[in-house]
């Protein structure tokens, strides 16, 4: 579902490892 | 710290490659937007590592970049926050 987008953006926080981005496809 | 290289990005998996951007782009978008500087970064990260790059070589275009960034965030935020309050 589209509609709950709460979460949005992704944080980042330095030296913690980068998980925003899942699967995106080249 | 050495600047941050195409062919170094290259030589990463996709995920560091995000994970190395970030950690060159936080403390420039810190400086700027300190409150908003995790959720900014977090925004730009959505954008090719390319692209990324030519950013963190061009101080002007981050800067723009930037204040698009947090335009879109600030709307975003009163869309959800008009949502809660109904």
């Amino acid at each position: 579902s589209k509609s709950s987008n709460a979460s949005w953006p992704p944080e980042f926080q330095p030296g913690v490892p980068w998980k925003g981005i899942p699967n995106i496809d080249p | 710290q050495e600047p941050l290289t195409a062919s170094m990005l290259a030589a990463a998996p996709p995920q560091e490659q995000k994970q190395m951007l970030g950690e060159r782009l936080y403390p420039l978008i810190h400086a700027m937007h300190p409150s908003l500087a995790g959720k900014i970064t977090g925004m730009l990260l959505e954008i090719d590592n390319s692209e990324l790059l030519l950013m963190l070589e061009s101080p002007e275009s981050l800067h723009s970049k930037i204040e698009e960034a947090v335009a879109v965030l600030q709307v975003h935020q009163m869309s959800e926050v008009s949502h809660k309050s109904n």
